[in-house]
């Protein structure tokens, strides 16, 4: 039996915003730590994992470790049905075929239950390592999500370079080439508007723009963004969910021709 | 692309 009742329904409703046009189909692994989801893109070149802790959940019960397989564009359509103030529930039975969500306006006065079908899904988990990285960039998650549509007007690549001057996003295209700089900045009146660059070595890695406007789509989850570079590692782009977890994307880098 | 390699050059499959 799983029952997870979650507050604030709004944020799962982000959050699938956010993963639907980056990964069709995925499992969701429930246990006692929480509510979880590895995936790959189709072409196995980026990856999702979102983790939800348990602790964040106004009630959690998971008997035993369950993995539903949802269809991520149909699990989108049924959240939003949910209105963002609504309070989520979700359900389901140990050997179920199908998963319940919940909607309970915050007054109480309209609850509307949706039952979704489950599926078979095969997926192949990536063992992820911690990793020391050689740059981190903090900045905020608006600008990040403006550099990129912006690049991926005039180019298909970007390149993404961290030294002591700041971090430098650029690409080149038929029409010409972009340039952006953002610099390490603190001094500013609220702490999400910060950029904050920690660099060990100077590393400069090529990304597919597509892939990283697809990330993206998690910039109304948070304020910040972490971009986490190391020469020749897959990029770790990740953000906060609220205080509860974390959704980070890993994209793997192009090689240089 | 040729030059986009894949994640499991990196991590390894569980």
């Amino acid at each position: 039996m799983l029952e997870l009742r979650l507050v604030q329904g709004g944020l799962l409703k982000k959050v699938l915003d956010s993963l639907k046009d980056l990964v069709n189909d995925a499992n969701f692994d429930c246990s006692a730590t929480g509510f979880s989801l590895q995936a790959m893109d189709s072409s196995h070149v980026a990856l999702v994992a979102l983790l939800l802790r348990s602790e964040g959940f106004e009630h959690y019960r998971c008997d035993r470790n369950l993995s539903l397989g949802m269809n991520l564009s149909n699990m989108a359509k049924m959240l939003k049905c949910a209105g963002n103030d609504d309070i989520v529930t979700i359900k389901a039975d140990d050997a179920a075929d199908s998963v319940t969500f919940m909607f309970e306006s915050p007054n109480q006065d309209k609850i509307a239950d949706f039952d979704m079908k489950l599926m078979d899904i095969d997926s192949e988990h990536l063992g992820i390592p911690e990793a020391e990285f050689q740059a981190i960039v903090r900045m905020p998650s608006a600008e990040f999500a403006r550099i990129c549509k912006d690049l991926s007007t005039i180019g298909d690549t970007v390149v993404i370079s961290v030294t002591k001057e700041g971090v430098k996003f650029s690409t080149r295209g038929d029409i010409g080439t972009a340039n952006i700089v953002c610099r390490h900045n603190t001094s500013v009146d609220k702490p999400e508007e910060a950029t904050i660059i920690e660099m060990e070595e100077t590393v400069s890695l090529t990304f597919a723009l597509r892939y990283m406007n697809s990330f993206t789509k998690a910039t109304p989850l948070a304020n910040q963004v972490t971009i986490s570079l190391s020469s020749d590692l897959p990029v770790v782009v990740e953000y906060k969910v609220a205080e509860m977890g974390h959704i980070r994307f890993y994209l793997a880098p192009k090689i240089e021709e | 692309a040729d030059n986009q390699p894949r994640l499991s050059a990196f991590f390894a499959l569980k």
